[in-house]
Order: C-alpha cells, then sequence, then structure tokens
C-alpha cells in the first residue's frame, strides 16, 4: 500500500453552512476534533452559506458524524476511503509499469 | 526521452527534474535551464526559460506550479505548458509568437520539499519543510510568506497551522530565491501567474484587503478572456475576481507581492476541482484540465502583447 496504508478508513466530509448558527456550532466542533482542512484552509475562513470540506481520521469519524447530526448540520461524503482514493490517483507502481 | 515522458501522469520530482534537464538539452533554440538557489533542505530550485533567442531582452512571464505540495495538478500543468509550447511552436501561429516576443520562465516545482514529501510520506502535506527550533511542527505555508502585509489577517502566527506565515517574511529559501529573481527581472517581467487547486477560480490582487488594484479594468478583462477561453475547451466554468472577494482574504501571498513589485498582472489559478476529487485529482483529468489552462493563460500572455 502507498504511505503505508496510512489513511485507510480516513473520509472526506463536505459540511454545507447555512447560518452563522452552524457556522459557530462547526468552528466549535472542529476545535475538538483534529481535521485537516482542504477548504477553505483554516476554521477562521469558514463562513456562512459555504460548505467546508475536511479530512477525518478514521478513528474520529463516528464522533464528527454525531456531532453533526446533534447540531443538525448538514453534511455528506466526498469522499468514503481516501486510501482507495489515493491508489486509484497514481495507481500503485506496478500499475504504472503496465501502463 | 522526451517521447516516452508521459504527461498524462503525476511524476515524483526526481523524475521532473530529469525531465526538465532533457528539455534543456534537447530544446537548446527554446529553453534555458535556470537555478535559483536551494530549498531548505538543499534541493535545486530548477526554472525553465523559454522563448526565441533573440536581444534585446522581451517582455517575460513567470509561471509557478507546486507552491501547496499536496497540489499536484499545479507541477502537471507546468511540464504539460513547456511540452505543449516546444512541440507548437512554428505550427501554431499564436504560441509562435508568444515565444517571439516573450520569455516565459516556468518553475514547475516550487516547494520541492514539501513535493517530495507529498510524494513519499505525507499525501495531504501543504506547507515547506522548514524546521522551527521552538515546535516539533515543520513547514511554513509559501503562500503566506512574502513580504506584502506579512503575517497580518488570514495568516497564522502558529508554526503547527497550515497557513503558518513564518518567522519572518522571505524566511523560507524557496520564497526567497523566486522574490529575488522577481526583483532581478522585474524590468522586464510583466505577468506573474501561480497554480494551485482546487476551487476553479482565478484571482488576482489583492488577497489581503478589498480595495481595487489601479489597473483594475486592464486586469479584469484579461481574466474575462482568460476565463471565457478556459471554458471553450470543455465548458468548464471557473469563477474570477479579486481574491480577498472572490475567495478569501489572506495576506502575504505571491499574487499580492508581485503586484505591489511591480509586475502589473498577477494571478492565481486554481484548478479544478471543486471538491469531488479535492487535491485526488485522478490521472485521467490532467489531460483536460491542462488543455483548458493553457488557453487561458496564452489569452493572459496574448493581453500582454497588445495595449490596455
Amino acid at each position: 500500500y502507498q504511505y503505508n496504508n496510512r489513511y485507510a478508513g480516513d473520509q472526506v466530509f463536505r459540511i454545507t453552512l447555512t447560518n452563522d448558527t452552524e457556522v459557530q456550532a462547526l468552528k466549535k466542533i472542529l476545535g475538538l476534533i483534529k481535521v485537516d482542512f482542504w477548504q477553505p484552509i483554516s476554521a477562521s475562513l469558514i463562513h456562512s452559506n459555504s460548505t467546508v470540506d475536511v479530512h477525518v481520521k478514521r478513528n474520529d469519524i463516528q464522533h464528527l458524524h454525531a456531532r453533526l447530526k446533534l447540531e443538525r448540520i448538514k453534511f455528506r461524503m466526498l469522499i468514503f476511503d481516501l486510501q482507495k482514493e489515493i491508489e486509484k490517483q497514481t495507481g500503485y507502481p506496478s500499475s504504472r509499469k503496465r501502463r | 526521452s522526451e517521447s516516452q515522458y508521459d504527461y498524462e501522469v503525476y511524476h515524483s520530482l526526481e523524475e521532473i527534474q530529469n525531465w526538465m534537464f532533457e528539455m534543456n538539452r534537447s530544446h537548446p533554440e527554446l529553453v534555458t535551464m535556470l537555478s535559483l538557489g536551494k530549498s531548505y533542505e538543499g534541493r535545486q530550485l530548477y526554472v525553465l526559460q523559454l522563448g526565441k533567442r533573440n536581444l534585446p531582452p522581451k517582455k517575460s512571464v513567470w509561471i509557478d506550479c507546486g507552491i501547496h505540495a499536496r497540489e499536484w495538478i499545479g507541477p502537471a500543468f507546468c511540464q504539460w505548458f513547456v511540452k505543449e509550447a516546444l512541440s507548437s511552436y512554428k505550427y501554431d501561429s499564436v504560441m509562435t509568437q508568444l515565444l517571439n516576443h516573450l520569455d516565459f520562465f516556468i518553475m514547475p516545482v516550487f516547494n520541492v520539499d514539501g513535493y517530495r514529501f507529498s510524494w513519499n510520506t505525507d499525501r495531504f502535506w501543504r506547507k515547506t519543510r522548514s524546521k522551527n527550533h521552538k515546535f516539533h511542527c515543520r513547514g511554513v505555508d509559501a503562500n503566506r510568506n512574502w513580504k506584502v502585509k506579512w503575517g497580518n489577517v488570514g495568516a497564522s502566527s502558529h508554526p503547527c497551522d497550515d497557513t503558518y506565515c513564518g518567522p519572518f517574511p522571505e524566511s523560507e529559501p524557496e520564497v526567497k530565491a523566486v522574490a529575488k529573481f522577481l526583483r532581478k527581472h522585474k524590468k522586464h517581467m510583466k505577468a506573474y501567474i501561480s497554480i494551485h487547486a482546487y476551487a476553479q477560480m482565478l484571482l488576482y490582487p489583492y488577497s489581503y484587503k478589498y480595495e481595487p488594484i489601479p489597473n483594475f479594468n486592464c486586469v479584469e478583462s484579461a481574466a474575462q478572456s482568460a476565463v471565457t477561453a478556459l471554458y471553450s475547451a470543455y465548458g468548464v466554468r471557473y469563477r474570477y475576481g479579486p481574491a480577498a472577494t472572490t475567495l478569501y482574504v489572506s495576506s502575504g501571498s505571491s499574487i499580492d507581492w508581485a503586484y505591489r513589485n511591480g509586475i502589473p498582472y498577477a494571478f492565481a489559478f486554481e484548478l479544478r476541482d471543486t471538491g469531488h476529487f479535492g487535491f485526488l485529482l485522478p490521472e485521467s483529468l490532467i489531460k483536460p484540465t491542462c488543455t483548458e489552462t493553457l488557453k487561458a493563460v496564452k489569452a493572459i500572455a496574448l493581453g500582454l502583447l497588445k495595449k490596455c
């Protein structure tokens, strides 16, 4: 596996914010869970009527899922399994040789 | 060799650098390879100068790719641009005109240490790889490290943040080397273009404030013609406008620095996509993404040959 399979089970959430209450709630949630911001690049840039893409480690997925549900914040999965997507992006060296 | 090089896959830093040597070797009439200095980890900062050799010095365009390590489509585009420029010289009238009247300075991998780290260790690394003697976190956001409103809004002063601006402006040898080169060539440098991902936008100054730039009309029309050209390829729509209002406010960015240092046209492309694959844009999308972006860059460059 590429990167020693470190991204297996990690996911990318797309969270949709419609008002400032949700913005504050999400900032609070993301203050507790270590995520990798994809877009925007930091929590300080989160604003209402926008989407937030975050890379979530597999051990934090349930927690983030539950908290978003609790706060009734809309979200969907952009990438279900990051490791698989990484393998697909460049194909493993052996497939490259095949190419 | 050149004919076997696959521009529709992502390449390691070593492959890209070997490819640059090959481009320099096989196109002596149009290509010169430069090194601007060394990165934090001691890697060469290579640039390819493209353009017909003639005197006096010509108007110049700078294109850098890969300021943020995980945005792999950037380096892929820089290589695509060089390949298309060289293969279509004398066959495509526009590219022939551009290479006869402009010099292009292409930096396929700005953040060489970060790219290598993203290729081998952490796919989603963004920053450089400099060390901070007080914190265990490494790296500076090379697009927050330029001496323009440095360390201000939209940048972080915490070394562990992804938007860390660094201990001082141009603290990163990569940024310092490019800034020094652009300062040296300032007289002839008419456009600065920086390739990023993902948002599908074409941004121009300012990032750090909402005030419009003095030559707003000319820059806006150049941006409009660029995104129109881009759209003509596959119908992909890019938003365009001042970075502060179109994306978000941030300080210490390269396009603001370039503009404030006298380069009249400064753009940052945020290439595909808008989040479906994000940084993991598949290799199957390298060709369409680079084809449409090339049209946009040619439109911007052509605009430099006309009066605005």
